[in-house]
């Protein structure tokens, strides 16, 4: 769909800003040891862009585990969020935000902050 | 700046890169136009042109507008969500999301935030033609390659760290265009001899 301007969007494509990945407004809040119904497809979005290691397949489970809490973690580095692995507010605005579709990490290595941070300290573990 | 494993790059010595649109999309000029300048500003601050051509299959870049799943591994999802992908050289392929509501003009002062669904095709395009040159994605807010783009938001123009990482890859524009030249081991001295 291309448009010369923005207003000459038609009204029945005027969207709301919910489509993309809104659904994870949901998991506001979430942390290690919980169960959320859904959550897998939150670990399906962090292996997309690299955050988990795409070896480990993609039938995961709801379970707030170790895993997505590295994820989290890895994220909130690479985006100048404080990396609390928890879904925090400021974390949940960021993910749902339209992005390009490569990785951020590739073969496990992340040349973003968070690569850079692994370098200099033992405080963020390895995927 | 961050670069693809194994820092691929166009070849040394291949300066001239062709781009070419799917055929099958039947784009406007005004698209067209749209990607012309999102090539001018990475070849601004590089020694590499970039010449549209109509001869897509042997194009060294390749632009197609494609929806969903089409066939390289990496489906897209509809408006917004992922907005586009490219491959590091010498892939050249740079596939955009068909079913986004891509704007042109890049003017969203008068939208007054109803719009939200709403895609500057520039800035876009001129992201991933990072990528096609084999930049990987930056965690400075402010660089073109920086991942996330929020809807209704237009970032076209190179930060330093975009300049520095292209730069790092391919040099730096030898005659540029009205712009100051670029610093070199030669050039670093004004002409009173004290170093700038």
């Amino acid at each position: 769909h291309f448009f010369p301007n923005i207003s000459s969007i038609p009204r029945t494509l005027v969207g709301n800003g919910s489509a993309g990945w809104d659904v994870f407004q949901k998991y506001l809040g979430s942390h290690t040891g919980q169960n959320v119904a859904g959550l897998s497809k939150l670990k399906n979005y962090f292996q997309r862009f690299g955050y988990i290691n795409a070896s480990l397949g993609s039938n995961f489970t709801d379970d707030f585990d170790d895993l997505l809490e590295s994820a989290v973690k890895t994220y909130q580095l690479n985006f100048n969020l404080k990396p609390t692995g928890e879904l925090d507010a400021p974390t949940i605005r960021h993910l749902v935000i339209p992005r390009c579709g490569n990785a951020d990490i590739v073969n496990g290595s992340s040349a973003m902050n968070a690569g850079k941070f692994k370098a200099n300290s033992t405080a963020v573990p390895a995927h | 700046y961050s670069f693809f494993p194994g820092r691929p790059r166009w070849p040394p010595g291949k300066t001239e890169l062709s781009y070419a649109f799917l055929p099958e999309n039947q784009l406007s000029d005004a698209v067209k136009g749209v990607f012309a300048r999102a090539f001018e500003r990475w070849s601004e601050v590089t020694p590499l042109t970039f010449t549209e051509t109509a001869a897509f299959t042997d194009a060294d870049i390749r632009v197609g507008f494609f929806r969903g799943d089409h066939g390289d591994g990496e489906p897209f999802d509809g408006a917004l969500g992922t907005l586009a992908h490219a491959f590091s050289p010498p892939n050249g392929r740079l596939h955009m999301d068909g079913d986004e509501n891509w704007v042109l003009d890049g003017d969203f002062l008068s939208s007054a935030g109803s719009v939200l669904s709403a895609t500057d095709l520039e800035s876009v395009a001129v992201h991933e033609i990072g990528h096609i040159l084999g930049l990987g994605h930056s965690s400075l807010e402010g660089a073109i390659m920086y991942p996330t783009l929020p809807p209704v938001t237009r970032k076209v123009e190179l930060a330093d760290d975009d300049i520095q990482g292209v730069q790092d890859l391919y040099g730096s524009n030898p005659n540029p265009n009205g712009t100051l030249p670029m610093l070199t081991p030669s050039n670093q001295k004004d002409t009173s001899g004290s170093a700038i």
